[in-house]
């Protein structure tokens, strides 16, 4: 569970202080699936950076699973993200010089296990023939489309089989049958227990979300539940 | 202009071909405003970067305004890009250890032009402001949110004032109503007379274009004209 109170995020650049996220308090539970909508600038991927573990909040307290995150070293903190977070950058984050399935095996490697290096392959490949690229795993980043990186990242992401995804425009690059594909593949794990919180735009990707959460300038303005379907 | 004739773009990646674009003829004449859509994969972004002289075809012939493009020298084709060309990458292709106003001033100075550098720097500022901008122009890349680097990237292709704009996956990082300021741009300078070939997975921005491109595995399926609006 999410439990973020008061938090702030300020850049400071140069002379400017930039206030990216505002007082936001904001509380998950575990099998939630939420969209956070609002216009480009607004603090989105500020916010899930700060619940992802990868940036820390100027003010506030931020508890994930009853811990304080803000109380934790380093390495706790990754071996946090590791374990229990799957991350979808907006700008995908992929490495360049490693192939798509050596991309996706990267968050088993770092994660404490008992496998061999042929199951750990086996399951990379099942998360890439499960976004409709086994067939590219070869391919290095600059040698798939737009579209083709940004589901490489879903697959990292899912890997892990992990309990919270946190997904930032996660088919801002996909026409509309793949970005339902990709849709089918969330509600799926989201109805086993997956928490999933997933940034976007488009009101017709929301739609599948139970829960909307609108920032405007860094504050969330609005966070209601989506009537059922 | 463009004119393109029995085109075909291959991909060697070890022992096997990728065809990305197979056989496609087209054209599309000045003042023209078309969207190019199709599945994730299908050669869109190949078919734009052959259009914008930033790949040459294995096979096939592209006329530009009546010049055989394979038949110019790198220098010369450099020289077309800059100057009837802007081009809207789907990964922004920004500087990162520039400055945003810096980046949309780059075409400026690779330019001929009998001004100062203060004029560019006005008009650089100009461009940036259109985008909503004005007040990122000092951050950096990495300071600035997804979609702000979109809008960079867009007023960076505009600044020339292009004869031909090419802009691939344009408001895939934008939220609705910033997507919509952007095509109101796009429109009137289509009314002014610049010709405009656009990417998109959205159905909603596709109705701003006057002729609708497809494409599937690499061909063009369908090619038709949006009916008036
Ligand atoms: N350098 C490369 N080497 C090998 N294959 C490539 C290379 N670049 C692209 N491809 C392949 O060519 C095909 C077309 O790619 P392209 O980027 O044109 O697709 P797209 O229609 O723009 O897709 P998207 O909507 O996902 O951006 C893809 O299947 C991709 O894997
Ligand atoms: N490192 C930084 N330094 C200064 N300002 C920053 C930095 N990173 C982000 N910002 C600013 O913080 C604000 C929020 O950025 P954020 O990336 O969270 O927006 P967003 O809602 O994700 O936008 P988009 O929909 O365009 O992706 C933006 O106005 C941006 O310019
Ligand atoms: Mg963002
Ligand atoms: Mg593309």
């Amino acid at each position: 569970v999410i439990q973020l109170e008061g938090i702030d995020k300020i850049y400071q650049t140069g002379e400017v202080a930039v206030k990216a996220v505002r007082g936001v308090s904001l509380t998950v539970k575990p099998g939630e699936f939420a969209a956070v909508m609002g216009a480009s600038g607004s603090g989105k991927s500020t916010l899930m950076n700060l619940i992802g573990c990868l940036d820390r909040p100027t003010a506030g307290r931020y508890l994930l699973d009853g811990e304080d995150v803000g109380a934790l070293s380093k390495s706790e903190l990754s071996r946090v993200r590791n374990q229990r977070l799957g991350f979808v950058f907006q700008g995908f984050n992929l490495l360049s010089r490693t192939s798509a399935l050596e991309n996706v095996e990267l968050p088993l490697l770092y994660s404490p296990h008992g496998h061999g290096r042929r199951e750990l392959r086996r399951r990379s490949l099942a998360a890439l023939a499960q976004v409709g690229l086994a067939d590219r795993a070869e391919h290095y980043p600059s040698q798939l489309s737009g579209g083709q990186q940004q589901r490489v990242a879903i697959a990292r992401a899912l890997v892990n089989e992990p309990a919270l995804l946190l997904a930032d425009e996660p088919t801002g690059n996909l026409d509309t049958r793949t970005s339902l594909e990709i849709m089918a593949i969330f509600q799926e794990l989201n109805r086993k227990g997956m928490t999933i919180l997933m940034v976007t735009h488009e009101p017709d990707i929301a739609r599948y979300c139970l829960r909307e959460i609108t920032m405007r300038d860094g504050q969330v303005i609005s966070d209601q539940a989506v009537p059922d379907r």
